[in-house]
């Protein structure tokens, strides 16, 4: 483990718990993508199917479950809880995420670093996270102004596997046999992904204004 | 230790 690292899951909690916030303090999800939540806990479910068979370690073990526990309860809240559910708007968040499952699965079929069941699920995660964001982005550009919580959740959401870049450039000049090229390559595509709202975010905030990305 | 594609990161 390494500063990196760390800071890149604290972020990621973090983001998690911003997303909570906003929808428990405001029980609304509005400005918020479900699409984006479910491709999350796909993602989750695909990576750490593990999590009961591979013990890494306890912080290990306690994030997955968090992980796995929190993006259910969003997606459970946005589909369920009346008061939730009311606010979440499908005729804008219309993005045919399940293409990027279909895509993502296709590829990590042939792309993984071994042909067993486990690596191809976690190829498959790998992937599908680098393009989960974008229902939640294109949902962003419709919705207009966003409001700040969502705006912060996005931002560390991004944020996080950046730090991760730092982790895996860190550890291939620390460990002699680290490479995980499908899990680097996939996490630059996906912090890419998230170059124009780190941009028109940093304006915001230089320029205290409401955060607002172009149509 | 395990090889190296063990899954060690979220």
């Amino acid at each position: 483990m390494n500063i990196f690292r760390l800071a890149g899951d604290m972020t990621h909690l973090l983001s998690i718990l911003v997303l909570l916030l906003k929808i428990y303090a405001t029980k609304s999800c509005s400005g918020v993508s479900r699409k984006t939540q479910e491709l999350y806990a796909i993602v989750f479910l695909a990576r750490y199917l593990d999590l009961f068979t591979d013990f890494i370690s306890v912080y290990n073990t306690f994030m997955k479950i968090v992980f796995i526990a929190s993006s259910l309860a969003i997606v459970w809240c946005i589909r369920v809880h009346p008061m939730v559910k009311r606010s979440y708007d499908k005729d804008l968040d219309t993005f045919r995420h399940y293409l990027l499952v279909a895509a993502s699965f296709l590829l990590a079929l042939f792309l993984h670093e071994k042909f067993t069941f486990l690596e191809i699920f976690w190829a498959f995660s790998i992937y599908l996270e680098a393009v989960a964001i974008l229902p939640q982005l294109v949902l962003l550009q419709r919705s207009g102004n966003v409001d700040n919580l969502t705006g912060q959740y996005v931002f560390f959401l991004g944020a996080y596997r950046g730090l991760y870049i730092l982790n895996w450039i860190y550890r291939y000049l620390t460990e002699p046999r680290f490479t995980r090229w499908i899990a680097c390559v996939s996490g630059v595509v996906q912090t890419a992904l998230y170059a124009d709202f780190f941009y028109y975010y940093f304006i915001s905030w230089k320029n205290n204004s409401k955060l607002k990305l172009p149509a | 230790v395990k090889d190296g594609t063990s899954k060690d990161e979220l």
